[in-house]
């Protein structure tokens, strides 16, 4: 798939933090997004919209988060608040 | 499915539509409708149960739904058409906790093609589910995914995926017996004829109060009562059912006589608080439950005799109270203890109110509301016009009943008292 352009990654990263899929930027600890965590956010988040789980912000995976949506997070993971059951 | 870590404690949740939206084609009986629908939704597949409350309750309800735009006072601001659709609080103490927000900004749609606008029904069920305390998840039939998969079909016939089933018992466990349990083996030979009931026996068939049909309606002392045959229900100020099941009259009433089964009409005098029961040609004085010497005939009240009472109420505007029979209506003044002259006078000066309603009351809010099958009318305080979007079903408005099945057996509002100008009938949801 084409690299994603610079927009794509920085509004791709907002959006994952928004809906809970990448941990909130903290200023202090500027901590370093590598590359393997913000390919599993894409996973789960691919998961979520039912779409092949790529990991890479590919057109099809951008495009989805335009769709209409609930406004709550998909993941409350942070504070443990979503305990996630496997069937 | 996942859980968000919060659910209620109680089984019986209060909600109330707080704002509707400004610019849908839904009125705010179908967006009410619907979200009775949602909540019902919920309900079947578990203990839970949803008493819709009136805008004047004492309480604010576990579950208040807004219709807001762009930033609505909560972290979660709207951002126009598209995009976010709509969000709830998880269960929890909070005063926001079970809130759930549509965003107003969205074209709100009920039953339309897919594409068009996005569907209420569909968005609520959603929403209603974190409400209750579940969060996204990805299985891909669940009603909870994050995505707006378009509309769901019939809200009275959605039913939730198994993965939303199981989030839900997860947290309030199973009804014994829902509607959609399938039995897995032979039903069992039908038992023995029971033995002949007690007269009272709580297994005694009732009557259903979602039938309407009342025989009298009466507001005492805050709480509405509604008598059919030798029974009644009876609402609490809040809104709520003391119980779904109906007392019994004659245990209630005491020294009402036992061959009494039927009160046609009812009122609680405003001047020294005293209850009158109608029955036939006569009627009853009750100090709070205990009758107070013996049946009066209804000529000590004016009326001429030939028969019975059809409804009786008395308005806090004049302290006068009004007795109808049929087409007329006579007024007593209670203060001066005698009927008023110039009575009877013709019914139609209530303009629009049903003839023979089966009774009248006014409400905590000085509303007055006409009674008759299935449907009231509502006359604003002080008004002795209908509401023009009169009459509408007693049931969920009052007996926490679903909105009448639309079809051939619903039941139809009688025909009010006719007054000119066209009549705009639109067919929806909750007619």
């Amino acid at each position: 798939a084409q690299e994603p352009s610079a927009q794509d990654v920085s509004l791709g990263v907002d959006w994952l933090t928004r809906y809970g899929y990448l941990p909130p930027p903290h200023p202090a600890q500027a901590q370093l997004q590598s590359q393997a965590k913000l390919r599993d956010a894409i996973k789960v988040m691919q998961r979520f919209a039912g779409l092949p789980e790529t990991g890479l912000l590919d057109p099809v995976t951008v495009a989805t988060m335009h769709k209409p949506r609930c406004s709550l997070p998909d993941v409350l993971g942070v504070a443990g608040l979503v305990r996630r059951r496997r069937r | 499915y996942a859980l968000s870590g919060s659910m209620w404690k109680k089984r019986t949740l209060t909600w109330r539509v707080h704002s509707f939206p400004q610019s849908s084609a839904l009125s705010q009986e179908t967006v009410r409708t619907l979200m009775h629908h949602a909540l019902t939704t919920w309900g079947v597949e578990s203990g839970l149960r949803f008493q819709e409350m009136g805008s004047q309750g004492p309480t604010e309800p576990d579950i208040l739904i807004d219709f807001a735009r762009a930033y609505h006072q909560d972290s979660y601001p709207f951002d126009g058409q598209g995009g976010t659709l709509a969000h709830a609080f998880f269960p929890g103490e909070h005063s926001i906790s079970g809130d759930t927000h549509f965003d107003d900004e969205e074209t709100w749609t009920f039953g339309s093609k897919d594409g068009e606008g996005t569907d209420l029904f569909a968005v609520a069920v959603h929403e209603f589910g974190h409400a209750l305390g579940l969060g996204h998840s990805s299985a891909p039939d669940s009603i909870m995914r994050p995505f707006y998969q378009g509309p769901v079909g019939n809200p009275t016939e959605y039913r939730l995926s198994q993965d939303d089933r199981e989030g839900l018992q997860q947290l309030y466990g199973k009804t014994p017996q829902t509607p959609y349990d399938k039995p897995t083996r032979k039903p069992l030979a039908p038992p023995p004829p029971p033995p002949a009931l007690p007269p009272d026996s709580p297994s005694q068939p009732v009557p259903d109060r979602c039938a309407g049909n009342f025989d009298a309606i009466a507001n005492i002392r805050g709480e509405t009562f509604f008598f059919k045959g030798p029974w009644f229900w009876r609402l609490q100020p809040s809104g709520q059912l003391v119980s779904s099941r109906p007392a019994r009259l004659h245990r209630f009433w005491e020294g009402l006589p036992p061959q009494v089964t039927v009160i046609q009409a009812a009122y609680a005098r405003h001047r020294d608080g005293r209850i009158l029961l109608f029955s036939g040609a006569q009627f009853w004085v009750f100090q709070d439950r205990q009758l107070e010497g013996a049946a009066r005939p209804l000529a000590d009240l004016g009326l001429p005799p030939g028969g019975a009472v059809d409804a009786v109420f008395s308005w806090p505007l004049n302290g006068k109270t009004y007795l109808i029979r049929g087409q007329r209506y006579w007024r007593y003044d209670e203060a001066a203890a005698r009927p008023d002259p110039g009575y009877p006078r013709d019914l139609s000066l209530w303009e629009g109110a049903p003839h023979s309603p089966d009774d009248v009351t006014v409400s905590n809010t000085g509303d007055t509301y006409f009674f008759k099958g299935a449907h009231y009318w509502r006359f604003p305080k002080g008004s002795v016009k209908a509401e023009p979007d009169s009459p509408q079903p007693i049931g969920p408005k009052w007996l926490d009943c679903p909105a009448p099945s639309v079809g051939p057996r619903a039941p139809r509002p009688p025909k009010a008292t006719l007054h000119p100008g066209a009549c705009d009938c639109q067919c929806e949801i909750s007619q």
